[in-house]
């Protein structure tokens, strides 16, 4: 994995859907 | 049959399986996910097998409920572009969401998903 491209979502732990 | 039954809402179809090998089968007959519950009960027994207590973080994970941890999929639209244009890697991307977590939803960056690949703790 190099680095984030246009395209890609993360994917995250939360409580909430989150504002990043 | 679903899609002919409900054309105008075309639904997001999740469909089970007993055996996963069918699953290419399944996605061409229109299934857009595929889940097995006994792929899943054997994975968290195995896990849990090696690694004590890890099938109360596999429950934890799947209750829907307010005030619980989940994971989410947050897509580009919800990024600021600066992750894009200064082409972060993983670690600086984490490091970022780590600067701004707050105590209402703080957040910890587990994966990427790039296409229909899911890259959870990506190396570099």
């Amino acid at each position: 994995f190099d680095h984030i491209k246009k395209g890609d979502a993360l994917v995250v732990l939360a409580e909430k859907f989150p504002k990043l | 049959a679903i899609d002919k039954l409900a054309k105008k809402t075309k639904p997001y179809i999740i469909a089970e399986l007993m055996d996963r090998s069918n699953k290419e089968l399944t996605e061409g007959a229109g299934a857009n996910e595929v889940v097995s519950a006994g792929f899943y009960r054997t994975g968290i027994m195995l896990q849990s097998a090696l690694y004590h207590g890890m099938s109360h973080i596999f429950h934890e994970l799947l209750q829907y409920e307010q005030n619980k941890t989940s994971v989410f999929i947050v897509t580009e639209k919800n990024i600021p572009q600066e992750f894009y244009d200064e082409k972060l890697t993983f670690q600086d991307a984490a490091r970022k969401i780590n600067e701004k977590r707050k105590a209402p939803n703080p957040v910890i960056l587990i994966g990427v998903k790039r296409g229909d690949q899911i890259i959870l703790n990506p190396h570099s």
